[in-house]
């Protein structure tokens, strides 16, 4: 989705998306 | 464990029968971090549990400029913290899970 985001680093791939609502209110 | 304000999660449910996990990691308190940092977004990566450190991938969340360097103790805490339990919870399920 467009709220994805990919960045490799040394051969390693990290995925960063948005915090679920439901994990923030958990918080 | 200390709470280091961030959260580290299985992305996935952990089959066992391998050694990589997928990990998911966000920061739950942002005031409990030196460095800037994004809030609300979780990070998701793969960790191999024979192969890979969590200092290793604690610097390449640095590198990568999602963590500044005087957080990457507690980025690294943080994944260790998580390992370390999910190693724990496959020593007490039968092989395989």
């Amino acid at each position: 989705s467009s709220l994805t985001q990919v960045v490799h680093s040394a051969g390693r791939r990290f995925i960063v998306s948005p915090v679920p609502e439901s994990r923030l209110r958990e918080s | 464990a200390e709470d280091t304000g961030l959260r580290v999660e299985l992305a996935e449910e952990d089959d066992c029968s391998n050694s990589s996990l997928a990990l998911r990691l966000w920061v739950e308190d942002p005031k409990k971090l030196k460095g800037k940092h994004k809030d609300n977004e979780a990070i998701e990566f793969s960790f191999n549990l024979e192969t890979d450190t969590p200092e290793e991938v604690a610097y390449e969340m640095v590198k990568s400029g999602f963590f500044h360097e005087s957080d990457s103790k507690a980025v690294a805490k943080s994944i260790r913290d998580r390992v370390t339990l999910i190693k724990k919870t496959r020593e007490k399920k039968p092989p395989g899970c």
